[in-house]
């Protein structure tokens, strides 16, 4: 380096000649103007944090306000619940007390709704949590939903064209609720309710086949939680066909006690007729008297 | 060095702040969700 320039002796009469002196305060002027732009954008950066922080703040008392709003009235809805159905309350309050926490059952992660500030190192992982809590949430949901869905089957009756009254008769007692006409069939929808409602859930809609019009189409939605129709009451059996129809409709213990009682019936029935056989047959009787009697003699021996 | 802190801590205020927004949505659907039940 050139210290002459740096001390300003002079050493050259031509000054006109030195380029070399012009290139360092283009240079300083250069260092200058980079340091406002930096000087600048860091205000930037400070007026934009102060926004973003203000902003932040202000999510949070939003944030804080809503979930007071929320708990309130999560906890007014649960007094009703439990002042409607004070059994199915006490059922349900292991489940109730495990959704206590808000910010869980929000699926929130945790201390943020309170306001607390987090680490930005843990950020990725509380994220993840965040992320799979509210999995957990949206995946509950059709759990439950799956638990107390209905079953659904449907169940197509011969009847008369000239018939409107859309009934089938399955041997239980049903309700009419509402008919509508739909878009694809000309014919109208009846809805029915199981009588024994609302304690029992099952639901009917009954409705002319589009294709066929001498068929009623049955859609049965539930399963009834009481015993079902006395055979003699049932005149879906008396028809011929239609006797698959209360066969679809027993369902789980019914079906299997009436096919219970049908095996007793048919031993009973079995027991009789091979007495009544043997009975008839004098070599049969002959041969037990004499084994019974040789029986006795021997007994007596002893 | 201290613009990168500057920068640093933005980006770091602004991740909060995104979290806190989804926050905020989902709260408010599930009070909307609640508020329904009760009506």
């Amino acid at each position: 380096m050139d210290c002459s320039s740096f001390l300003d002796l002079n050493t050259n009469p031509f000054p006109e000649m030195l380029p070399k002196k012009e290139a360092s305060v283009s240079a300083s002027t250069h260092f200058k103007r980079k340091w406002l732009e930096q000087d600048e954008s860091a205000s930037e950066l400070r007026e934009e944090l102060n926004r973003v922080n203000s902003e932040n703040k202000k999510l949070n008392e939003m944030l804080a306000t809503v979930h007071e709003n929320y708990c309130a009235l999560r906890h007014q809805l649960e007094k009703l619940q439990s002042r409607q159905s004070p059994e199915i309350s006490q059922t349900e309050q292991p489940i109730k007390k495990r959704k206590q926490d808000p910010d869980e059952f929000l699926g929130f992660p945790i201390g943020l709704s309170s306001g607390k500030t987090e680490n930005s190192s843990s950020n990725d992982d509380q994220q993840q949590q965040y992320e799979q809590k509210n999995q957990l949430i949206s995946c509950k949901r059709p759990v439950t939903d799956s638990f107390n869905k209905a079953k659904v089957s449907t169940v197509y009756v011969p009847t008369d064209t000239s018939d409107t009254s859309l009934t089938v008769k399955d041997g239980y007692q049903w309700r009419k609720y509402g008919q509508k006409v739909t878009r694809d069939n000309p014919s109208p929808r009846a809805y029915f309710r199981c009588s024994f409602a609302p304690s029992c859930p099952v639901k009917k809609k009954v409705q002319r086949s589009a294709e066929d019009p001498s068929l009623l189409v049955a859609t049965y939605e539930g399963t009834h939680n009481h015993l079902g129709p006395n055979a003699s009451e049932c005149d879906a059996t008396s028809q011929g066909g239609s006797s698959t129809v209360t066969l679809d409709l027993v369902h789980g213990s019914h079906r299997l006690a009436l096919e219970k009682n049908e095996r007793n019936t048919m031993q009973d029935v079995l027991v009789q007729q091979m007495a009544s056989s043997l009975t008839k047959d004098s070599k049969f009787t002959a041969a037990l008297a004499a084994a019974i009697s040789g029986r006795l003699m021997e007994q007596s021996r002893t | 060095p201290p613009t990168n802190a500057l920068v640093e801590e933005l980006n770091r205020v602004s991740a909060e702040n995104k979290k806190l927004s989804e926050m905020l949505t989902l709260m408010y659907n599930n009070y909307n969700i609640l508020k329904k039940q009760l009506v």
